[in-house]
């Protein structure tokens, strides 16, 4: 049965990187289901993670969102700073697309937190970035100018020109 | 969509091109 889980979870990374979003879902559905009859945290983070990317290339942002949710409750219960500022990530960018600026603002700048405190410059300028355009979204032009300058400025500090 | 719309969305689109490739590996 944990070999299944896994199989299971190898099947729906496999479909969801040939597009084949719905039996993406299928198969981490059934990875999330084995992960739980075996109390595997770490799995049932993983399946709640898979779920909530599948769910963004559906279009189905409301579902990808409570994914996410989940998988954030549970990297906080596992203690993994990183994989929690990944799930922070994710719903602030699917607080965006939802249109929930306010939200995506919350999310953003707790990522922005955990990626200051792990020193990790790529994330910074990301929820940088995110965070000037959910304020120039609304109508927060300050907000927005401060963060478009950080963004800027760990932009030179990387050498990213993109 | 407005202006703000597409400027909204960069980021956001940066965020699902990289997405598209990442994978919870068992």
């Amino acid at each position: 049965r944990p070999a299944q889980g896994r199989t299971y979870g190898n099947l729906g990374n496999t479909q969801y990187l040939l597009s084949n979003f719905c039996n993406a879902v299928d198969s981490h559905k059934m990875r999330l289901l084995i992960a739980k009859e075996f109390g595997d945290l770490a799995a049932e983070r993983r399946a709640y993670c898979n779920l909530g990317n599948a769910y963004i290339f559906l279009g189905e942002f409301e579902k990808a969102a409570e994914h996410y949710k989940r998988a954030l409750q549970l990297a906080r219960h596992l203690r993994d700073r990183a994989v929690e500022a990944q799930a922070c990530y994710s719903l602030g960018n699917t607080y965006t697309l939802l249109q929930d600026y306010e939200r995506a603002i919350d999310y953003h700048l707790k990522h922005l937190i955990i990626a200051q405190d792990l020193g990790d410059k790529v994330g910074e300028g990301r929820a940088c970035w995110s965070l000037g355009n959910a304020h120039t979204a609304l109508g927060n032009h300050d907000q927005a100018m401060h963060f478009a300058e950080r963004h800027l400025e760990i932009s030179n500090e990387t050498g990213d020109r993109c | 969509p407005t202006r703000m719309h597409v400027i909204q969305v960069d980021s956001v689109q940066r965020w699902m091109e990289d997405l598209r490739h990442m994978t919870e590996v068992e």
